[in-house]
This record gives structure tokens, C-alpha cells and sequence, in this order.
């Protein structure tokens, strides 16, 4: 704000990993040098996959803290606010790892300001590794800026990277990294006159992302399971599996709408994918607008010969016509269940579909729900649907569920000069399937509350993750047994976890876990109920969507179905200023991009009611 | 522990805190004309946390009715009744009941023990179990008096005082440290005190997390609010 009379005295991110739970801080302070007030702007990029916890102010000693509340009833407490204009908290897209968090405040003249912002996700592993991203911005130097990272990883570290987009040969030296066998420590400290882009510039250097990746010693056989306080986490990822071949089919839109930059982005993506194919791989091309074009009529070996006709084929790829999705995906259904009854595809092998569209169909079926019981229906639950949406015209939300209901996955494709390597990044993660019908089981009298601990596919890079909670705190051993099926044989593991003590593994550590693992149980389980939400039978999505708020409420998450609702100091005219933060979902961001601006609103103190119960009660307890 | 003081006819609450050394026995019901007692023990964390606050709980009580000859000790690991001579163990790693002439009991496997004591008082004890390698926190016990009415007008301790209701007036309301807590003036026992409102946890349908219940917060261990002050109420044993 009004450069120059506004000193940024620190800002400082203090990132906690325990076991790829990641829980960020992120503080700002500042002082209005003016004689008068002026608005100050707090404006934070966080990642998607990452929920708000808690966000607080502070102001002339006053310290405002945000409460978590039920979305749609905040909306409806404050509609007058939001109708009048007093809105103040937004949450927009920011690129498409990452979402923004601002606020402002008015501050008094000579007065400080320090604002709050913690986060919470559970890192996902993707191609191999982990990503901690954090995104500073900090406008001009900064007093006290600094990145801390600790990362607890009890498995063991296989390797950490750390870099930044605006890491010049100078500050380089200055991301300090010390990693021993199960923790890493990195920081970044620059001064001010470090962080200067001149030596008596105002402009800083630090503008861009800081990201750190690492991997951990994947367990083999069992995967690795912590029991923490109560709660336990199996992570599962076992190296050295052998990959399943793949029978896949590629059904690509080549409607009028690729036409340009995106055809030919998808013919160049498509070329690298069929090069890297396995030559004991199946493989089959769909070409769709209007009409169905398949290359060939049943799905080919990988051989150098067939990927070579194939790859003079797609170089062939024009755009014309309409977009019959219903027909071209029902295509690629029928003809690998053809070659399986045909017995030309090898036993032991995983059957999937990658669908590529730009739009919404608009030939042949067009109804989005009727194409999706058609899809389903007809798959049957025999394969994997994976979908590719590009652009922003598309209905991803269509994709989406039409995915999920078909043990696969869908990803938006960002019309950029990289979408060839957004798709085959994509290809990348779903092509190495190591086990098919992952079952991870637990004995029903000892667990409760289980995340979902069935998986469609285990693919090379991922990691399966499944937690839940004891029903005896004092369970020493934890009967642990996997099930999948693999390339040549069943998988089949079994063994007894116990709970570590986290004082033997960190002794230097003061006690700082706390409840990660119910935080991570907690996480995983509202993901995993939002889904639901979406994709399941209509009584399904009502008691998913419930039992989400609910776990969104008590655990102080911000998602898409919760506020975080701060109530600013009164202005000058006396009226409250309050402030909301919401969590947008895929769709949102992506009508935020289409140009509709998505703002959220409004809201003051939310006094709780508790039932009292008649007679009185006198009770003592714990704090 | 935390001591609240629910009044469903005012629609309010009043909570106080009362820590002291672990070890220390509080009293927490005295009848003497029905000859009922409870006292309380409390313990600490096993270490201290990095904040350096050492919370305590109650993790043992003893409890007798001297007309009916009943003597109750309950403690996180175990249950033991004695009565006409004879010992009773209970586990709370099992679902049981007791029901006797005088006393019943019921015990729900690892969460409550719900006491019956003929014609004076009903209560509730919960059992708060922490993970067994915590580094901080224990087991630990919450004491709720579920029915008192029959109790007589001389019933004293830091519970017992007011299980015949309280006035006390709450005005002046003003910014507190937080916006969430405003401080208010109570006037209660002739005396005027600073108190805070806040939120203290029921959990008596929730074992896990409890339920918020909005309360006057008295401050520097119910000063003010109970009789005395909170050494008054240390006894040397349990029963």
C-alpha cells in the first residue's frame, strides 16, 4: 500500500512437515509510517490442495482471529453486508497450483499491523517425489524475511532439492540445507541488502516460487504405517514392483474447436506418448468431432512398427466438425471389451481409456448425466476413464465425475505455450500401473473411521495413503494386510505395525507433532467425502456433503463447504467491515478464469449456542 | 480441571479453573448430614510441555456414603467397590452393571461410570483415555454431578457449594484481550470480580472432543466465586 509510507518489517513463512502433513505459517508485519490511516493489503499465495486453518490480525494491540463457519450460513447471516458492497475478504485463482488469499485493513497513522495466515495439506507424491511450494511476493525489501522448513520424515530422506525462481548466483549460497537421516532443515534469510535488485534499489529480488522436493526411503513390502495418538497412517508405495502392461486407448477431439494452437499442441504430446510406449503395451487411437474414426478397428501391440504407422497417423490430426463425446468414449469401450473376449489383449494387464476434449458435446447424446450412465454402464467397472480437459470451456466438472465413476481421474489441460508437456506429464503418472486392486485391510475391531482403502490402480511415482482410528489407545500392534494384483503374481503382504516413539526418533525435538495424524486423517477423510459428493448416488452425496461440514467445522478446515469469517475493526464511520475467505473448488476456478470474478462476502461475531439441558449440572474435568 | 457450573433457569454458565501441585487432594462434594464425600486427586503431565504450563487433572476419586456403608474408588486404571466388607472390581476395559440395594453402577467400556447412590445423588465419571506413548498427557478422569436435589442444604466442597444454585449479577460489558472474550464485573458474594467470557468443554456426549459451553470465566482459581480460597478445600486422603 501507498509505497513508501508503508514499512514491511517481516515476513516469514514457517513450514512443518511430519510425515508429508504440511503445516504453514505465514506472518507480515508491518507499520504505516503516514500521519493518517491508510488501508493495508495482506495478499498471500497458498496451494490449492492446501486448506486455510486460521488467519488472524492483529491491529493496535487488538488481535481479531477468523472463526471457521458453515458457508452457506455465513452467506445468509450476511447477505445485507454482502448486498451493500462491505465485503472485503477474496480468495481468486492464481495460476493453477495455486490460490490467493488477500485482505486489507485500515490502520492507523504510526500504527502496526501483523496478519496470520496458517495452512494445512497433505503432500501428495507424484512422479517420485514431494513438493512443498511457497509463493513470496514481498514488493520491496523486508526488514526480517524469512523461509524456514523443517521436514520429519521417520521413513528416512532419500534426497531433498531446494530451489526458487528468482535464485541468483548470489543468493544461492544463502539457502542453508541440513538434512540427517529422518529430518531436513532449510532456510533462506536474506538481508535487505541482499534482497535489493541494486544496492540502493527500493525494487526487491525476491519475487517468485521457493520450492523444495524430496522423496522418502520408500518400506518395502507392508509400506510404512505410523501410530500416533490414537490414529495411524499407512503410507504405501512398495519399490521395486514390477510395472503391469497397459491396454490403452486414446480417444482424441479434433472437434472445430482445437483447431490452431491446441490440435497441434495434442498431436505433439500425442507423438512423445506413443514413443513412449511399452512395447508390451496395447494401444489404440479414437479420432472424434461429429463422427468416430478409429486408426484401426482393435487395439495394436507397441511394437516399433505399429507406433511408427500410428505416429504417421496423428501427424494427419485436423480439426473439423462437432463434438460426439458419448459415442467416441462408448467406441473405445466396445473395443476393449471386443479384444478381451477375443482374447488378443494378455491376461494379467490394466485396460484404460484417456479421453481428450476441448468441449462440451454438442452431436449425438448431449445430456452430460445421461452420458455419464452411459459411460458407466457400459465400463462397467471393468477399466480406468481418465480425462484430459483443455481449455476452459469445457464442463470439467463433467469430467470429473464421469472419471471418479470410472476408477480414474480427471486433470485440466491449461491452454499455454506448455500444454504439450501438461499432457504428457499427465500421461507420465497414470501409464505405470505397478499393482491393479489395491486392498489395504485392517482388522474391523481395531480400526474405526477408515479412509477409502481400496485402489483401482497403483501407479509408479504415487503413493497410497490410508488412515484411521484405533479403538484401543493402547494398541501396542496393529495387524496390517495388503492385497493387489501385480504383473506376474498376487501381491499379497501381511505384518504388524506398532507405534513408534516419536521422543526415540527425534530426541532433540521438543513435543511438536501434536495431533498431525488426526489432522491428516481428518484431511484425507473430507478430500475423500467431498468426492463423494460429487459422484455418488443422491443419498451418498447428502450424507458425504453432511459429514464433510461437519469434519470441516470441527477441525477448523477451510473447504469448499466452510468460511473463514474474520471481523475486521469498525471504520472510521463506524460500520464493520467483516471479511470471509472461502475455499473455491475446480469449478470455481475455472469460471474465474472464463472473466467471472468470484467474490465472496461479508459477516460479524457468530455467538455459539449450546443446548442446555435441564437439571443443572455441576462438573469438573480436563482443560 | 475446569469446574463449570451449569444454570439452565439463567441460560448461563459460570467455569472456573483450580490447579495445584499433582498430588494434591481436593474436596469436591461434603454432605455431612447424608454422610456423603468425594474427594479428588489431581496429577500432572508426565513432563513438562514446552510452554511450560503444567496442567493438571484428576486422575483418582474416593467417594464414600456413610449411612449406606458404601465406599467408591475410582481411578484411571481400575473401579473398586467396597461394601459390607467386601471388595467388588471393575475394569473399564469391560461393558458391566452392578446393581445393588443401595448402590447401582454402570460401567461403558473405556468412556463412563454412571453411579446411582440410593435416595442422595447421581453421577457420572468419564474416562479420558490418551494414547499410552503420549509424550505430555495421561489418562485422566471428569466428575459430573448429574442429580444433587436430594442432597441436603449443608452440602459444601468446591462443587458442592452450589448445588443450590448461586446469584450472582453480570454487567458492565466490555472489550476483553480477544474480541471472542469480553471481560465483564460479576457481583457475586458481596464481592465484585473481574470475569471473562469464554467457553469451557462438555464431554459428556462427545468423550473425544466435548461440546463448547459459554461461561463466565473466574479468574486466579475461583477467587471470589467459592468459598474461601482453593487450599481450603486439600485434604490429606482420599477417603
Amino acid at each position: 500500500a501507498n509505497e513508501g509510507k508503508v514499512e514491511v518489517h517481516s515476513v516469514t513463512v514457517d513450514c512443518k512437515v511430519t510425515s508429508r502433513f504440511a503445516h504453514t505459517v505465514m506472518t507480515s508485519r508491518a507499520l504505516n509510517k503516514a500521519n493518517s490511516s491508510q488501508e493495508i493489503f495482506f495478499e498471500v499465495e497458498l496451494p490449492k490442495t492446501a486448506f486455510i486453518t486460521n488467519f488472524s490480525m492483529e491491529i493496535e494491540g487488538q488481535v481479531y482471529v477468523g472463526e471457521v463457519k458453515e458457508k452457506e450460513k455465513a452467506k445468509k447471516q450476511y447477505e445485507k453486508a454482502v448486498s451493500s458492497g462491505q465485503t472485503a475478504g477474496l480468495v481468486k485463482v492464481s495460476g493453477r497450483k495455486m490460490e490467493k488469499f488477500s485482505v486489507s485493513v485500515n490502520v492507523a497513522a504510526k500504527s502496526n499491523v501483523t496478519f496470520v495466515l496458517t495452512y494445512e495439506e497433505l503432500l501428495q507424491r507424484k512422479l517420485g517425489q514431494y513438493e512443498i511450494l511457497t509463493r513470496v511476493k514481498p514488493k520491496t525489501p523486508v526488514n526480517e524475511f524469512q523461509i524456514v522448513a523443517d521436514i520429519y520424515e521417520p521413513q528416512g530422506i532419500a534426497f531433498i532439492d531446494v530451489h526458487a525462481t528468482f535464485l541468483s548466483n548470489d543468493l544461492l549460497p544463502l539457502v542453508e540445507k541440513t538434512v540427517t537421516e529422518k529430518k531436513a532443515h532449510i532456510s533462506f534469510s536474506p538481508t535487505m541488502e541482499q534482497q535489493r535488485t541494486c544496492p540502493s534499489c527500493d525494487g526487491t529480488l525476491i519475487d517468485g516460487d521457493f520450492i523444495i522436493k524430496y522423496d522418502v526411503n520408500r518400506a518395502k513390502n507392508l509400506g510404512d504405517i505410523q501410530i500416533v495418538n490414537g490414529y495411524f497412517v499407512h503410507f504405501f508405495a512398495p519399490p521395486d514392483l514390477p510395472r503391469v502392461p497397459k491396454n490403452v486407448v486414446f480417444v482424441i477431439d479434433r472437434s472445430g474447436s482445437m483447431s490452431g494452437k491446441k490440435i497441434a499442441q495434442t498431436r505433439e504430446a500425442l507423438l512423445e506418448i506413443l514413443k513412449d510406449l511399452h512395447e508390451e503395451d496395447f494401444f489404440a487411437l479414437i479420432e472424434f468431432d461429429h463422427m468416430v474414426s478409429p486408426w484401426r478397428q482393435s487395439l495394436s501391440k507397441a511394437t516399433k512398427d505399429n507406433v511408427a504407422e500410428a505416429m504417421k497417423h496423428v501427424h494427419k490430426l485436423r480439426d473439423m466438425g462437432a463434438t460426439n463425446i458419448n459415442d467416441a468414449v462408448l467406441r473405445a469401450v466396445s473395443m476393449l471389451v471386443k479384444d478381451r473376449q477375443a482374447k488378443r489383449l494378455p491376461d494379467r494387464s490394466v485396460d484404460m481409456i484417456i479421453l481428450l476434449t476441448d468441449g462440451m458435446p454438442n452431436s449425438g447424446e448431449s445430456n452430460l448425466g445421461k452420458i455419464q450412465e452411459n459411460v458407466q454402464s457400459a465400463i462397467g467397472g471393468n477399466m480406468s476413464l481418465f480425462c484430459l480437459g483443455f481449455g476452459n470451456d469445457v464442463d470439467y466438472s463433467f469430467l470429473d465425475v464421469m472419471s471418479k465413476q470410472n476408477k480414474g481421474l480427471a486433470r485440466r489441460i491449461y491452454e499455454a505455450s506448455d500444454a504439450t508437456m501438461q499432457l504428457q506429464g499427465f500421461y507420465e503418472e497414470v501409464s505405470s500401473p505397478l499393482l491393479s486392486e489395491v486392498d489395504l485391510r485392517y482388522p474391523d475391531n481395531a480400526v474405526e473411521f477408515l479412509t477409502t482403502n481400496h485402489f483401482s490402480q497403483l501407479f509408479n511415482g504415487s503413493e497410497i495413503v490410508v488412515a484411521g482410528r484405533l479403538t484401543d489407545n493402547d494398541l501396542d500392534n496393529l495387524l496390517v494386510e495388503v492385497f493387489g494384483q501385480g504383473f506376474e503374481d498376487d501381491f499379497k503382504v501381511q505384518g504388524q505395525a506398532s507405534a513408534s516413539n516419536w521422543d526415540v526418533i527425534y530426541p532433540d525435538e521438543e513435543y511438536i507433532f501434536g495431533d498431525f495424524t488426526e489432522r491428516l486423517w481428518a484431511y484425507l477423510t473430507i478430500q475423500q467425502l467431498l468426492e463423494k459428493s460429487k459422484s455418488g448416488s443422491p443419498d451418498e452425496k447428502v450424507n458425504a456433503t453432511a459429514k464433510a461440514l461437519e469434519m470441516s467445522l470441527q477441525y477448523s478446515f477451510v473447504t469448499p463447504l466452510t468460511s473463514m469469517v474474520v471481523t475486521k475493526p469498525e471504520t472510521e464511520d463506524g460500520t464493520d467491515s467483516p471479511l470471509i475467505a472461502d475455499k473455491l473448488t475446480e469449478e470455481q476456478r475455472q469460471q474465474a478464469e472464463r472473466g467471472q470474478a468470484h467474490q465472496l462476502a461479508s459477516p460479524a461475531l457468530y455467538t455459539r449456542t449450546h443446548a442446555y439441558q435441564s437439571p443443572p449440572t455441576y462438573f469438573v474435568d480436563g482443560d | 480441571p475446569h469446574f463449570m457450573i451449569e444454570l439452565p433457569d439463567r441460560g448461563d454458565a459460570l467455569c472456573f479453573n483450580i490447579n495445584d501441585k499433582p498430588g494434591t487432594i481436593f474436596t469436591l462434594v461434603r454432605d455431612p448430614e447424608s454422610g456423603i464425600l468425594v474427594n479428588g486427586q489431581i496429577i500432572g503431565d508426565k513432563k513438562i510441555p514446552p510452554d511450560g504450563k503444567i496442567n493438571t487433572y484428576f486422575w483418582r476419586f474416593g467417594i464414600i456414603h456413610q449411612t449406606l456403608g458404601v465406599r467408591l474408588e475410582v481411578s484411571t486404571r481400575e473401579i473398586s467397590v467396597f461394601q459390607d466388607g467386601k471388595r467388588v472390581k471393575l475394569l473399564w476395559s469391560d461393558t458391566a452393571s452392578l446393581k445393588g440395594p443401595n448402590v447401582d453402577l454402570l460401567v461403558t467400556k473405556d468412556r463412563s461410570l454412571t453411579v446411582t447412590l440410593k435416595d442422595s445423588v447421581k453421577f457420572v465419571i468419564l474416562l479420558h483415555k490418551v494414547w499410552e506413548k503420549h509424550p505430555y498427557h495421561r489418562d485422566y478422569l471428569g466428575f459430573y454431578t448429574l442429580d444433587s436435589h436430594l442432597l441436603s442444604p449443608s452440602v459444601h466442597g468446591l462443587l458442592g457449594q452450589f448445588y443450590h444454585g448461586i446469584e450472582y449479577e453480570v454487567t458492565d460489558l466490555r472489550p476483553g484481550e480477544v474480541p471472542e472474550k469480553p471481560d465483564a464485573t460479576m457481583y457475586v458474594k458481596g464481592q465484585e470480580l473481574n470475569v471473562t467470557r469464554g467457553w469451557q468443554r462438555d464431554f459428556r456426549r462427545d468423550v473425544k472432543n466435548g461440546e463448547n459451553v459459554p461461561c463466565w470465566f473466574i479468574h486466579s482459581n475461583g477467587t471470589g466465586l467459592i468459598d474461601g480460597d482453593e487450599t481450603d478445600y486439600i485434604v490429606s486422603g482420599l477417603f
